[in-house]
């Protein structure tokens, strides 16, 4: 499974639409304190099957949808699509498929939406198709900001779910 | 599910005695299984022992911030090895890194990109000269992110003035 | 003392009013005093209301790694010129900021070092540049600290080649 | 008062005697990582009093003692003194004195000491001189590195001890 694009509309700081198209390799991203590069990551945990709002830096998960700006007022969803390349490694459902595309919905009433290929599908279908890859959202391929010194910090009980992924 | 957890215990701990040393120049470190009141491996905690080059063994707990990124950054990257995962995202994991040790970072994380996709989040210049490609968020409208893209493969560095040299 | 407390709570809360904006080049912030199930202000807590430039009101968890470590700063000097203690430690807190936050850090550390001393650990060569003196720490023998010094007011810029030029 | 020089010997990674001359305005402190730099700041809160190990990033009080290196055994004493300048604002019996030294020794048999001008006194002395000035070792007058997002993420009652060093 490799990336491919990433859709964000509506989440966090990204009102308007925005694509990356990820090739092999490095893709950095950069640009100024507080202009949404941590957003993507969220973005892209949240579409995953993240669960809790705090570990999206909010109090509830309404906050992830765009609550307005000096020009703008609030809009009522927020949607973020992960498109994927299937290269052999996915689970035997989606074998047929080239793309997988990943979309999750949250409305301002609370209401949540998944599709995997435009068919609405359950949480434990997203989780099951990432679970088998290694990028669970709590597994050591997703770094946040500031949490780099964390793995050494903790206690040694606490380390034992890195091997456990590897496992 | 015992002998599985040894096994990926033993494969990562043998894997990161090899990056460890490539990070650091030299140096050693090990992980270690705890079993404080419990033979069950699954129940145990996992120790590293990290030493730098030059000084003596002591707890992780003493080492300085940059050692500390330096020494969870092999271990993502032994775990990696070993088990690619489709792709890895760091947010920012080069900020408590000195020069030397950002040059280190990004020789390695070139070696490990041909494995799997990375995805940098970054203030280092250096970082981003050595990405195949690159995004620039930008907030020209107060509150409102937007992207612009630049293709490092094809296109010359950035130029100096440009919306993305920082 | 609830009347010092509310007095000292007050002052510095106009001066973080003051402070934030100058860091932050516009936008506001405020503390609120929070006195859930109690009305006794030395039980009280204190929340941060921060809003940087353009961007709406939000709870400070939102904020980006930089808004949080400028917002902090603010609220640090803020203390400072209100009870200005005989000296300050900080240790890389420029780490999260990007270049042209690091620029305003900077400025505001040299006016407020007239009134105090400060003791900056940084990897910046911005923040080295803005200093009256400055130590190189190095470590020639492996495991061992010595220190290198530069009076910079009267020494020439750093040379490039040399031990202290990172 | 004024900070005007530190001696450090013995302390954590600085085997061999040291001194930073402090000058007004800003001392910048610069060097690779692991080269010793946070050492120097966690040996001015060992001079002001500071009693947790875990706070200056060890285990036991000990582990501040140099424990050697590839090319040096460990040593059996830490020493650092905190010269100040007197500038008026000094707890009254230290009136007279121009110059104000801290000194604060610990042994690797468990033993402490400390000084002041000389004279060995208690550790509530050193916390009485410091105590008046702001400068107490867990206040805003000292970040650890990377603590600097902790102010924001902290919870709101955390954060009332900011304002009550102020009052
Ligand atoms: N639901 C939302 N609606 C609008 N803006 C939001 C929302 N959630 C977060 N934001 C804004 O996004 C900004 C934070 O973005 P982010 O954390 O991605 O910054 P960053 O680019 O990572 O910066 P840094 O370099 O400082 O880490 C905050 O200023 C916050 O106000
Ligand atoms: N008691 C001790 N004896 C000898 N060395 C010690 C002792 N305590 C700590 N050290 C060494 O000091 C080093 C850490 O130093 P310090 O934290 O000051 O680095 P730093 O210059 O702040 O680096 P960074 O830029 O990464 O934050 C560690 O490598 C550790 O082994
Ligand atoms: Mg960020
Ligand atoms: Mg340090």
């Amino acid at each position: 499974m490799k990336l491919s694009r990433l859709d964000i509309v509506g989440f966090k700081s990204f009102a308007d639409k925005v694509t990356l198209n990820f090739s092999d390799g490095i893709t950095a991203v950069v640009g100024p304190n507080g202009c949404g590069k941590s957003n993507i990551v969220d973005g892209i945990r949240w579409v995953m099957g993240e669960q809790s709002a705090k570990h999206l830096r909010g109090g509830k998960m309404e906050d992830v949808i765009f609550s307005g700006s000096e020009s703008r007022g609030p809009m009522g969803m927020a949607e973020v699509t992960l498109t994927l390349k299937n290269d052999g490694r996915v689970p035997s459902e989606y074998a047929n498929y080239e793309d997988i595309a990943v979309r999750r919905r949250l409305f301002r009433d609370g209401q949540s939406e998944y599709y995997i290929n435009k068919t609405q599908v359950r949480l434990k279908d997203v989780h099951d198709l990432f679970l088998g890859t290694g990028v669970g959202t709590r597994a050591y391929s997703m770094i946040e900001q500031g949490r780099i010194g964390f793995i050494v910090n903790s206690k040694p009980e606490e380390r034992r779910f890195l091997i456990e992924e590897v496992a | 599910s015992r002998d599985r957890f040894q096994e990926a215990f033993n494969a990562t701990n043998a894997m990161f005695q090899k990056v460890f040393p490539r990070l650091f120049r030299g140096g050693e470190a090990r992980l270690e299984l705890m079993l404080e009141g419990t033979d069950d491996v699954l129940e145990s905690g996992i120790d590293i022992i990290s030493q730098p080059p030059g000084k003596k063994l002591q707890s992780v707990q003493l080492l300085s911030g940059g050692e500390k990124a330096l020494t969870a950054v092999s271990l993502v990257f032994s775990i990696f090895l070993i088990k690619p995962s489709p792709f890895c995202v760091l947010d920012e994991v080069d900020a408590p890194l000195d020069e030397s040790n950002v040059a280190r970072f990004n020789e390695l994380l070139r070696e490990i990109s041909q494995v799997s996709q990375f995805i940098c989040i970054t203030h280092s210049k250096k970082t981003m000269e050595c990405a195949d490609r690159l995004y620039g968020v930008t907030m020209e409208e107060p509150g409102i992110s937007k992207l612009v893209s630049v293709d490092l493969r094809r296109a010359e560095k950035v130029p100096e003035g440009s919306i993305i040299a920082p």
